[in-house]
């Protein structure tokens, strides 16, 4: 997706 | 037993409006202290979380936890059924597949009630860390979607870059290209808080689709940080907000 980074890379539940 | 009511139908009409073009389909938590309701775009790339205070509403009762997944195009339609000025109430039982949602006309003399059928959701939830922004700018609602649709002639891509001269928008493609850049004013129309300067790249659809929200807020608060999801934000009067967050472009 538009060589965009996933919210998941970021804010994934721990 | 939940039921909550608005004094006006227009500023439900414009949060569902903020909510419908990222999200087709979402949960409403709905508690003692508010309601909540965070979720992604189907691409998972940006995140909505809107937060409602108790204390927004005319009347608020949750004696328990509710979550209310909802068809947010199905619910545009019964919005569409009711004038913006009329009161609403929204109602559901506990372990309900339906909810109410009723009408008021601001003379009382019409009221209409809606049954929207619950839906079953898989919500993924992130966990959204209390972030320190490197970089907090305010500025008129209206001014930022003005900056999103123009940088949007020029490319997909918008940079954002701020530091303490400034924030500045910048686009360009095949056209030509696009900058724009606002400096803190006196009168606090524009108010630009930076501990560190960061740049980074966005991709303007999103950014757009966030301004959707734009008649909410006269004010919107955008907050950076290197290697972090943006943060657009609209504060819903006093008692709530809606967020957005979007996640930077890969440098390639």
């Amino acid at each position: 997706e538009d060589l965009q980074q996933e919210l998941s890379n970021y804010y994934a539940m721990p | 037993m939940f039921e909550a009511r608005l004094a006006s139908t227009l500023t439900l009409k414009r949060i569902v409006d903020a909510l419908r073009e990222i999200l087709n389909q979402s949960t409403l938590d709905c508690s003692d202290t508010g309601i909540q309701m965070q979720a992604m775009d189907n691409s998972h790339v940006s995140l909505v979380s809107l937060c409602l205070r108790k204390e927004y509403f005319e009347k608020y009762k949750c004696n328990r936890n509710i979550s209310l997944g909802l068809d947010l195009k199905s619910l545009t339609k019964v919005l569409k059924c009711a004038n913006g000025d009329d009161a609403v109430t929204i109602k559901a039982a506990d372990k309900a597949d339906k909810v109410e949602l009723s009408f008021e006309s601001a003379g009382k003399e019409r009221t209409a009630d809606y049954e929207l059928r619950l839906l079953n959701l898989d919500q993924e939830h992130l966990a959204i860390p209390e972030t320190e922004y490197n970089c907090v700018v305010h500025m008129p609602a209206t001014e930022f979607a003005r900056i999103c649709r123009d940088m949007a002639t020029f490319s997909e891509s918008v940079v954002i870059a701020c530091s303490k001269e400034g924030i500045k928008f910048s686009a360009s493609g095949e056209m030509g290209a696009a900058n724009i850049k606002l400096s803190e004013t006196t009168k606090g129309e524009v108010s630009i808080q930076v501990d560190e300067p960061v740049a980074l790249s966005f991709a303007g659809r999103y950014l757009s689709t966030f301004t959707r929200a734009t008649p909410l807020a006269e004010k919107v608060k955008i907050g950076l940080a290197p290697d972090v999801p943006l943060l657009v934000e609209y504060p819903i009067e006093d008692y709530g907000y809606i967020r957005y967050y979007l996640a930077p472009k890969v440098d390639d």
